[in-house]
């Protein structure tokens, strides 16, 4: 028996908007640790890591390991019709291939139930090691959503280029290039709208921009995002949601043949 | 011309 209730079913609403294009289908993990997704794009450059912990939502149990493989885009169907402050309780048993989203208007006078019929998916896991970034860049997910949109209409790919002074993002197309630079900004009202660059060494990697426009939809889960950089090494944009894990973004360089 | 390599390549599988 897997059940948890979150406060705001709109949050896993934006959470699945957010990573839909990219993955139609995955796996949840469910465990007495919260929900876990690991998937790649159907062209296997990138990976998404959705993690869920479960002291994070108002009541988590799941009595035992259990996966819900779903087609995200009938999940986002379902998700979209909670109201906008509806609490939501997914549940879901291994007895029968379901999970029951119910969304509950905050009065308690609307109660609406809708069934997901599970599917079986299979798919690589694979083994993410913690490892040391050259560069790790925070800055406000806005700025960087606008980073690549503006560079992709100039390009397909951005070079990233991160010193200890600043970091760029460069791009070049058919009518011309583009170059944006941003430098460390602390000294600001809120902590989100910081720009801190840590640099172990210098790094400069080149990405598809595409990926990278299709990651910053999830900029509305957060106010900041993180970009963790080592050299021949995928990218992590990092989204974190307050009180209750994170959204990571893993993207493979270009390299040079 | 840069390749694009296959995300999977820089992980272990489990």
């Amino acid at each position: 028996m897997f059940e948890a209730q979150m406060a705001q079913a709109a949050l896993l609403k934006q959470i699945i908007e957010s990573i839909r294009e990219l993955i139609t289908e995955a796996t949840f993990e469910v465990s007495g640790t919260g929900m876990m997704l690991q998937a790649m794009d159907s062209s296997h450059v990138s990976l998404v890591a959705l993690n869920l912990r479960s002291d994070g939502f108002q009541l988590f149990r799941a009595d035992r390991p259990f996966s819900m493989g779903m087609n995200l885009n009938h999940m986002a169907k379902m998700l979209k019709c909670a109201g906008k402050d509806d609490t939501l309780t997914m549940r879901a048993d291994e007895a029968n291939d379901l999970v029951t989203f119910l969304f509950e208007s905050p009065g308690n006078e609307r109660l609406a139930e809708f069934e997901l019929k599970l599917m079986d998916i299979t798919s690589e896991n694979l083994g993410i090691p913690d490892a040391e970034y050259s560069a790790t860049v925070s800055m406000p997910s806005a700025e960087f959503q606008r980073i690549v949109k503006d560079l992709g209409s100039i390009g397909d790919t951005v070079e990233i280029t991160v010193t200890k002074d600043d970091v760029r993002f460069a791009a070049s197309g058919d009518i011309g290039n583009a170059t944006i630079k941003c430098r460390q900004l602390l000294d600001t009202e809120k902590p989100e709208d910081r720009t801190l660059i840590e640099m172990v060494e210098p790094v400069n990697l080149t990405f598809a921009l595409r990926y990278l426009i299709n990651f910053s939809k999830a900029t509305s889960l957060a106010p900041s995002v993180t970009i963790k950089l080592s050299t021949e090494m995928p990218v992590v944009v990092e989204y974190k949601l307050s009180d209750i894990g994170y959204v990571r973004f893993y993207l493979a360089p270009k390299i040079e043949d | 011309s840069a390749g694009q390599p296959n995300i999977a390549s820089f992980f272990t599988k489990r």
